[in-house]
């Protein structure tokens, strides 16, 4: 059976992308058959993997999704590419129901052969997170140990919620990961006592450190996993994944 | 005469807030009467400034702005401040051209009394980071040095060309400003590298260093110049401040 997992928050820049990316990798060493969608019209996704965006995205475009999709450099890795042209989708895109239904049908059409699909979405509460969150099982949310990720989480889960009311039962919380970790920094420890005493077993155990290695991989096309596998950032990721499935039998 | 600038970037996370605030507070501190106006959603520019989100937004509720605009604890900065439902909003926002023109009136009846205006936008190329860049006079462009950004730049410029083009020469480029800027990393070093060569001029002399007293300011509700006047992110914001107040004259 696959699990759909959507990596979402409004805030921007919180490790969205990153997480997908070397969680899919992890995944695929795993064995797992993975599938990547990248719902962002910057398409970092795409590109962090070593690939070009599409023309039209394989969401708007009539015909079968999976024709749209492509293998990846990494085994077992497959990637539906973003598409820059999405911006005016984006912006055409209302919070219809007919939509989600349809976005929803045609991922399950695509995905039937994988073991887990993971959906980098826009940092935005707007049509696209939305469409994904209609459309996945889980949600992941990545955050940074700073001062307005709290903020913005609220506003988040109230969107979850949301998702969660319209259609009982089908999405649940996948889990809050902290990323760009200092431990040295007194903000950092701050926050994540905030984030542990708030959201308890929601939160992963594993954090990711803040290691230059995860920001170097994408200009390479490449997981972390395979940029840099004895680097703490890898280590951070395969921990997470573990940490994921671990989850999953529980 | 007021001067317009709009803080935009697609990419999430790049320093659009941060620089928002701290740029303002120099602006106020060397005698400018200043406005921020937070057109994102998250509101990070108001809690940043030690402010609650309105209920609803100014831009959108009936009536004069003038009234929704508040002092701050910093003499001569001024807010307009964001609102929560303004995501309903966005959603709503097709980018009409009437839109643009009702927002570009009742942000220069409002801000006749100021000499500098600045807008904060949400991390998207949605209707809001549009109607800010039509009412605006320059833009400036928070980036990291890292992989990601040059990506996102080339759509940010596309979309900033195509509203130069709907009214020629009403938006200039105010600027690219390096932010979290760390000398140490070779990857910083190469984006940099590359920045200066593509864009030349436009790019600021100034980078703003990663310096944990800027992400702890906004916590206190202050500016990091009143946070932490002998840091280096103060003391990088102030001389962004200078060079922006320079290349007016110049
Ligand atoms: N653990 C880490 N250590 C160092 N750098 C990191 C780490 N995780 C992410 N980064 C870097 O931080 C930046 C932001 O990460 P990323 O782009 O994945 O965030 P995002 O949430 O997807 O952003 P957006 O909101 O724009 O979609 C990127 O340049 C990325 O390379
Ligand atoms: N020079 C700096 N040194 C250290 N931390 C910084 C610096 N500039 C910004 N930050 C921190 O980085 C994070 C991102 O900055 P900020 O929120 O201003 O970006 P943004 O572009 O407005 O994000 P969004 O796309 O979500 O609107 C914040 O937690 C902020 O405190
Ligand atoms: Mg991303
Ligand atoms: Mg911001």
């Amino acid at each position: 059976v696959v699990r759909t997992l959507c990596v979402a928050n409004q805030k921007g820049g919180v490790g969205k992308t990153t997480t997908c990316i070397n969680l899919a990798a992890g995944f695929a060493k795993a064995g797992y058959r993975t599938l990547v969608v990248d719902l962002d019209p910057q398409c970092n996704a795409t590109s962090g993997m070593g690939e070009s965006p599409a023309s039209d995205h394989p969401f708007v475009r009539e015909g079968r999704l999976p024709e749209a999709i492509r293998a990846t450099r990494v085994p077992g890795l497959s990637l539906v590419p973003g598409c820059r042209e999405w911006n005016a989708i984006e912006m055409l895109m209302r919070w219809s129901a007919e939509d989600m239904r349809v976005l929803r049908r045609r991922l399950e059409e695509a995905s039937s052969v994988f073991d887990e699909v993971l959906i980098d979405c826009p940092p935005s509460l707007g049509g696209l997170t939305r469409a994904a969150l209609s459309a996945a099982d889980e949600v992941l949310m990545p955050i940074q140990c700073e001062y307005f990720a709290m903020e913005g989480l609220t506003q988040m889960i109230h969107v979850i919620r949301e998702v969660m009311r319209v259609e009982p039962g089908r999405l649940e919380f996948g889990g809050i990961l902290m990323t760009m970790y200092d431990e040295r920094l007194e903000l950092t420890r701050e926050v994540e006592r905030e984030v542990r005493e708030f959201f308890g077993e929601i939160a992963f155990e594993t954090v990711v450190p803040r290691d230059v290695a995860v920001a170097e991989a994408p200009s390479h096309g490449m997981s972390v996993l395979d940029y840099g596998p004895r680097t703490r950032g890898a280590r951070a990721y395969v921990e997470l994944c573990m940490e994921v499935l671990n989850r999953d039998e529980g």
